[in-house]
């Protein structure tokens, strides 16, 4: 799974997921990755969200959303929504990831496995890139 | 820092153990490369939409990863598509799923938002409305890579080994279906 999410110079966010899927899937097998609000969400008010992972926990989970509500109705950073969604995934023992980036700036890449693939840019245009486990 | 663009690229697709040098730094040049194209819309005024999508065909587009053309197999040996877009300002969203046939399903999932009045379209007739669209459509087997057709035949060799040497059923872990470390992304 690959995605990325933005801020313009407006302050308008965006966030975009596309994968394969899972290998060997069956039946038509759908993961969260196109379903807003599970893999993918963005919202103004508070940040944009794209994830990888095990598609089932991801969506049973709400994880983008849930991570945008907790930032709007509890007014938690983007660093410790991220990290509370993912632990639920992790809880109900699931796997993954995720990138989001809030309207100010800041970003969170939580994960719980290995083999996650990170890059980031700032306004300055420097390049971070790291592959993390 | 204020960061303005953030990427993914996949979870578990290579584990550290069989991760060398060369390919290291083939994952970190595509990253850079998708970093690189969203950043310069964006510093040049575009929006957040433009630089998200076209961060993310640069990444379907190389097949180092599980998304458009490296994309892994279904079962029955196809690669199936899906993505999502969502816009921050309006809450706009569109997404494709199942799709075989459009090049970068993400301007599929972007079609869907901003030329139909639906959200969501999966198989045959959201390739059909991406055509319809104006998008590059491309024949199945562009998709494929050699790579990961020899992952599937692993697995379905492993999982034929074991439905020989066993009448268990074998049970869903938790409440997930079953775990493979090796899910390729």
């Amino acid at each position: 799974t690959v995605g990325a999410v933005a801020l313009d110079k407006n302050g308008n966010l965006a966030a975009a997921t596309s994968t394969g899927g899972m290998t060997d899937k069956k039946f038509g097998r759908i993961g969260d990755s196109p379903i807003i609000g599970a893999g993918t969400y963005a919202n103004n008010n508070t940040v944009a969200v794209s994830c990888t992972g095990w598609g089932e926990f991801f969506i049973r989970n709400v994880v983008a959303y849930d991570l945008s509500a907790m930032m709007e109705y509890k007014g938690l950073s983007v660093q410790q929504a991220g990290k509370n969604v993912i632990k639920k995934v992790g809880d109900m023992g699931g796997d993954g990831g995720l990138i989001a980036l809030d309207k100010k700036g800041n970003m969170a890449m939580p994960f719980n496995t290995e083999g996650m693939y990170r890059g980031a840019v700032t306004k300055d245009g420097k390049i971070e890139i790291g592959i993390y486990k | 820092s204020s960061y303005v663009l953030v990427v993914h690229g996949g979870a578990g697709t290579i584990l550290k153990k069989n991760m060398t040098p060369e390919k290291e730094a083939a994952y970190k040049a595509a990253l850079t490369k998708a970093l690189q194209t969203g950043y310069k819309i964006l510093n040049s005024g575009g929006s957040s939409l433009d630089a998200v999508e076209a961060t993310v065909r640069v990444l379907e587009d190389d097949s180092l990863f599980n998304a458009g053309k490296g994309a892994v197999f279904t079962h029955e040996g196809r690669n199936e598509l899906d993505a999502a877009i969502m816009d921050g300002k309006t809450r706009s969203a569109g997404a494709v799923a199942g799709v075989t046939t459009v090049r970068n399903p993400i301007s599929a999932a972007r079609a869907v938002m901003e030329k139909s009045e639906h959200v969501m379209m999966v198989g045959p007739g959201a390739d059909k409305f991406a055509k319809e669209a104006g998008l590059e459509i491309v024949d199945p087997s562009y998709f494929r890579t050699e790579s990961r057709w020899r992952d599937l035949q692993r697995i379905l060799r492993e999982d034929s080994i074991k439905a020989a040497h066993s009448n268990a059923t074998v049970q869903p872990e938790k409440l997930g279906i079953k775990n493979r470390d090796y899910k390729f992304g």
